[in-house]
């Protein structure tokens, strides 16, 4: 049968089933826009020619209504349309049950003319003409009391006026009363509330590598790495041994990011996953420059090469100028030292200052600044 | 640049010009390395291959480019992964070029902002570029001092769109200054101390500006990207293999 709702009767593919008046039966109503009505059986086709309840949802009466009942033009224009789109079945005769006569016609006064400032047309396949006067012999169908205006795909302002579901809390104000931007939490707007905080993101951000909550509540607690192992920023997990060792072990490569920082104690380095220092010992100023130019930070101010204070706390761990380091073109410091042992024989670190290197000068305007004799 | 007047050949020696085959200039991007200039994620929209563009510096004039300019072909592209062409958010992109440039009197880098440096609201700061009203774009570079705006404030320009803290506004509530079409990736900069420029914003969008301009600019805001900009940086010169 050309429409899914023929009875089993038909679904033998008899020679009935061409006659579609044979291939009726009430199915119920799935239709998100008219899931509030005071039935819930329908039939097809429906009286805007549509052959099923998913032609129905693609249609361009189905967001043309919703559109339209935000004008407030009729009180009860979403029922009035939802009895053309989803019309109602009697489950008894298995007969449609269409709007009176003068439903379609108070709809079509009041609502017409707004279509028409926008260019648009009323939907021709909804000829008044076709369905029966009220308090005629043909049942036909008027809102009763506390049919709902708003269709479940519309919020319902304080004011009655319906707008679409879409427009709550989207941060701009489309209720007349402004009342679709009240108590607008993370859930009315869709999102997910960082815990301990207001702030709102969207759940695909949630382990997606960028902190997007205070805390950072977003990005914790998103793998699950053994003892030996360390997480990724994108929650990949990866040996100890290799991070920081300047070769890209996570598809992100945040294996390698920060492996290398400078502050007033000096320079310190990541190596598997624990911080050292650098011995003094073979350091020299090709590696002071590769330091400040790969924390972009310009060009080495001050180096030192300071005591190690042996009553500072927490245990030494000390790096030390890799044998080849000069043939490692194109590595990261990280990947220029190596781990030798716990000693360092001359018991100094590396200390050092970068400054940025001359970004920000003019110095083609000052050329044009000297003086002229008048 | 609405509201702004030619420079002065090597006033602003960061400005770049990003060319693509027969388009010529198509927007603006700003030198922060020898190697590595800054523009918008939209610049690059249907364009995304970096044998597509060219990267020209030292320009004042862009139909004579004379001596002092300097050409560069874009070795990669990198946009930002989070960059949103719906609302125009995370609009940056970091340019490595094939070759590094030769700092020149008229080539040379800006400086970026430190972490958690911003502009000062209410102070002035300066805005280049070729860009036109959609009638004939200028061929000498434009500059224009614009006033930071708030982000509060700046929001109430634009009721339709939001501004995240990834965003910079600047111009005047009566658009008299600010950027238009062809300007995008260009640089808002700021005078500091001892005379040194620092890049807080590059142009990314605004209200319409071939018409009757209102409310100001919005500009990608560069501090939020600052440790974006320098992993990237890193990534692609210590750990290319």
């Amino acid at each position: 049968c050309s429409s899914a709702s023929c009875q089993s009767s038909c679904g033998g593919g008899g020679s009935t089933c061409n006659l579609r008046n044979n291939c009726t039966a009430c199915e119920p109503i799935s239709l998100e826009l008219c899931m509030n009505l005071p039935y819930n059986l329908t039939s097809y086709p429906n009286y805007l020619g549509h052959q099923s309840q998913r032609e129905s949802a693609v249609s361009w009466e189905s967001s043309l209504f919703p559109a339209l009942v935000q004008t407030g033009c009729y009180q009860f224009l979403m029922f009035y349309a939802c009895t053309l789109l989803v019309p109602k079945c009697d489950p008894l005769t298995l007969q449609r049950v269409p709007p009176c006569r003068s439903l379609c016609r108070t709809a079509k006064e009041k609502c017409e003319s707004v279509l028409g400032i926008v260019g648009l047309q009323w939907p021709e396949d909804s000829d008044c003409v076709q369905f029966p006067e009220d308090g005629g012999d043909a049942s036909c169908l008027l809102p009763e009391d506390g049919v709902d205006e708003c269709s479940p795909s519309h919020f319902k302002c304080r004011s009655g006026r319906c707008v679409l579901a879409t427009k709550r809390c989207d941060g701009h104000p489309d209720c007349d009363d402004r009342s679709d931007e009240d108590h607008c939490g993370c859930s009315e707007r869709a999102l997910w509330e960082c815990p301990g905080s207001s702030v709102c993101i969207q759940t695909s951000m949630i382990c997606d590598g960028f902190p997007d909550c205070p805390l950072l509540v977003d990005e914790a607690n998103c793998s699950v790495c053994r003892d030996n192992e360390v997480s990724c920023n994108n929650h990949q997990c990866v040996h100890r041994t290799l991070w920081c060792d300047g070769r890209k072990h996570c598809s992100d490569s945040s294996d390698e990011w920060n492996c290398v920082s400078l502050d007033s104690s000096g320079l310190t380095v990541l190596r598997t996953a624990s911080e050292y220092q650098v011995c003094a010992d073979e350091w020299n100023p090709e590696l002071s420059a590769l330091t400040c130019q790969q924390l972009g930070l310009g060009v080495p101010s001050y180096v030192a090469m300071v005591t190690d204070d042996p009553r500072s706390p927490g245990r030494r761990r000390w790096l030390h100028v890799h044998p080849e380091w000069s043939q490692r073109n194109g590595t990261a410091l990280q990947g220029r030292l190596e781990k030798r042992s716990h000693a360092c024989h001359s018991r100094k670190k590396v200390s050092l200052f970068c400054s940025r290197d001359d970004c920000g000068l003019r110095p083609a305007v000052g050329v044009h600044r000297h003086r002229k004799k008048r | 640049i609405l509201g702004g007047r030619v420079s002065r050949r090597g006033a602003w020696p960061w400005q770049c010009s990003l060319q693509s085959g027969q388009s010529g200039h198509v927007c603006g991007c700003v030198l922060i390395a020898r190697r590595w200039a800054l523009t918008v994620a939209h610049c690059f929209e249907g364009r995304e291959r970096a044998d597509l563009w060219t990267v020209v510096l030292g320009l004042s004039n862009l139909d004579h480019p004379g001596v002092h300019s300097q050409r560069r072909g874009v070795r990669s592209i990198i946009v930002h992964p989070r960059y949103n062409r719906a609302v125009v958010d995370y609009d940056i992109s970091v340019v490595q070029l094939d070759a590094e440039v030769e700092e020149t009197l008229y080539v040379r880098p800006v400086c970026l902002p430190r972490p958690s440096q911003l502009p000062t609201p209410d102070s002035y700061c300066y805005i280049t570029g070729w860009g036109h009203m959609g009638n004939r774009m200028p061929f000498k570079l434009q500059e224009g001092a614009v006033r930071i705006i708030s982000l509060s404030q700046c929001q109430s320009y634009f009721d339709m769109k939001t501004i995240t803290p990834r965003m910079l506004c600047a111009g005047y509530d009566a658009g008299t200054v600010d950027s238009c079409m062809g300007d995008s990736g260009g640089p808002l900069v700021c005078e500091g101390p001892g005379g040194f420029w620092t890049l807080f914003g590059l142009t990314s969008w605004g209200s319409v500006c071939f018409s009757k301009v209102l409310g100001p600019g919005v500009y990608s805001n560069v501090t939020h990207f600052t440790p974006w900009i320098q992993q990237q940086i890193y990534l692609n010169t210590y750990l290319v293999h």
